[in-house]
Order: C-alpha cells, then sequence, then structure tokens
C-alpha cells in the first residue's frame, strides 16, 4: 500500500460519504443520476463478490463490504425513501449502450477465461464510464448544487490518485495491471471537462454553472 | 515485470 492509493482510497469513501449527505440533509437526491448509481453497484458486485472466497486483508473486506453495501444503500434512497424528489426524465443516459460494449470487451480482454476473470474485467470496464449519465445530466442541466460537485470532485480525485499509484507499483513492485491501467487513464480522462469548471468556478466560491 | 490484475486494489 502506497499512499497514492491509500488517499485514493480514501477520497472515494469521502465521495461516498459526501454524497449520502447531500441526501440525507436536503432530503433530496435532485441532481445525481440514478443510472449512474445503479451502474457502481453493478460494478461493486461483479468485482468484490471475491470478498466471499479470496481474501487479502481486513482493510480489503472492509473496504469492499461498505462499498457494495453503501451503492446499494443510495439506490434504496433514491427508489424508496426520496423516491419523489428523482426526476428520471432528465437521467435520460441509455446506460445499455454502456454496459453491452462493456460485456463484448470483457470477453476480449482478460487475464484469463474464466467467469471470475471476465467478471473482473467487465467490472473494470464499467467503472470506467460508468460516471457518464452522471456528467450528461450536468451537461443537460447546466449546472449543479456545490455538494454534489464535491462528490464529483472526490470521486474523481481517487481515479485520478490511482495513476500515480500504478506508476509507483511499476517502478517499486514491477507489477503492471495494463487493463486497469488503460481503464483508469480513459476513466479519468471524464473528469477533465468537470475539474476545469470545478476549479475554476466552484473553489473560487461561485456556483457550478455551464456556459450555456 | 509481471502483468495481470491487480487483486489487492479496489
Amino acid at each position: 500500500m502506497n499512499l497514492f492509493r491509500l488517499f485514493g482510497d480514501l477520497s472515494h469513501l469521502a465521495s461516498i460519504l459526501i454524497l449520502l449527505h447531500k441526501i440525507q440533509t436536503t432530503r433530496s437526491c435532485r441532481g445525481i443520476s440514478f443510472k449512474t448509481q445503479a451502474l457502481y453497484v453493478t460494478v461493486f458486485v461483479a468485482r468484490y463478490l471475491d470478498l466471499f472466497y479470496d481474501w487479502v486483508s481486513l482493510y480489503n473486506f472492509s473496504m469492499k463490504v461498505f462499498f457494495i453495501s453503501s451503492s446499494i444503500y443510495i439506490l434504496y434512497l433514491m427508489k424508496v425513501r426520496f423516491r419523489p424528489t428523482h426526476d428520471p426524465s432528465i437521467d435520460t443516459f441509455r446506460a445499455e449502450y454502456l454496459v453491452g460494449p462493456c460485456v463484448v470487451l470483457a470477453l476480449i480482454f482478460n487475464y484469463k477465461f474464466t467467469f471470475p476473470e471476465v467478471l473482473w474485467s467487465f467490472s473494470i470496464f464499467l467503472e470506467s464510464v460508468a460516471i457518464l449519465p452522471q456528467l450528461f445530466m450536468l451537461q443537460r442541466t447546466g449546472e449543479a448544487e456545490t455538494i454534489t460537485t464535491h462528490y464529483l470532485a472526490a470521486l474523481g480525485a481517487y481515479r485520478a490518485l490511482y495513476i500515480p499509484n500504478w506508476i509507483y507499483r511499476y517502478f517499486s513492485e514491477g507489477v503492471v495491471d495494463p487493463i486497469a491501467v488503460i481503464a483508469g487513464l480513459v476513466q479519468t480522462a471524464l473528469y477533465v471537462d468537470f475539474f476545469y469548471v470545478y476549479f475554476t468556478k466552484v473553489l473560487q466560491g461561485q456556483k457550478f454553472e455551464l456556459p450555456a | 515485470r509481471v502483468r495481470g490484475p491487480l487483486k489487492d486494489e479496489l
């Protein structure tokens, strides 16, 4: 474990806590894409089911349990508890256009053609694009609550921090995971636009608003 | 260099 990865994971943890805090305090899931959240549940379940048969560490185990359970809890909050505050008419990105190609990619690119490995690859590819419905929604509405932008910033920071982590591991441990690295680079690139507005507006105390 | 999945990552 290096500091990049530790802070990356902590940032990921923070992003989920920020999202939960936003939903609980505003008693609303306005501005949050249900599709993105549902894709994250798919990602976590597909990747972390190994927690039942592969022991890595207590840290790894607890994080996996937290990510699976919190993402399912968020779906519950959106679909049941605060259902009236969720407006599906602006959450229009076609998630099936993401899932389909990721299945195909996972069947082609994997480290071993076994069910758990293909599932693992699928989760890596899907995670890299799971944020698209959320970013698309932001683009469509052209604005976001500040707390929602903090959520996205923490999530983007988590991805960005994994890149120096891989570089570090390549040199210190001699290991490289090309599938995770390529998917991770794509995923981080998707945040570039968002981060530009976040740094130039939100962190200067202005509202997150996209030019018309 | 070892290529493969880093299963200790989240």
